[in-house]
């Protein structure tokens, strides 16, 4: 995937089981940003595989002050490609089960 | 610090903590 100078990473083992996992978040490389980030701490949050939308989150965190509105997609899309490869990961571990 | 800061938003709790220096990129 296209390196977004973002990191999301799983914030706890994953047990395939529930569909909410934590998630961690933080900026890798500032230079990808358009915007500064602000704050140098990683952001952990709680994300539902099944009814939640990555750039639904990116959103709380830019009205929360983490982003600015401009760097927006570049979360979500960070977030995004994380959530993809867990779902992806989890469908090969229950395919090979089967 | 290992202090964590915890922020609400429209329902979902953030929990902001310090990267270890050994996750950062060069700059």
């Amino acid at each position: 995937a296209e390196d977004t100078g973002v990191r999301v990473e799983l914030a706890e083992e994953d047990d395939c089981t529930k569909s909410s996992i934590a998630l961690r978040l933080w900026v890798e490389d500032q230079k990808k940003l358009k915007g500064k980030y602000k704050d140098s701490g990683a952001i952990e949050f709680a994300f539902d595989l099944d009814t939640e939308v990555p750039e639904t989150v990116a959103q709380e965190m830019v009205d929360s002050g983490f982003f600015l509105e401009i760097d927006v997609k570049i979360v979500g899309k960070s977030i995004r490609d994380r959530v993809s490869l867990i779902k992806w990961r989890r469908q090969r571990s229950a395919s090979a089960r089967n | 610090s290992s202090a964590a800061q915890v922020v609400h938003s429209a329902g979902r709790r953030f929990i902001v903590s310090p990267v270890p220096e050994s996750r950062l990129r060069e700059q």
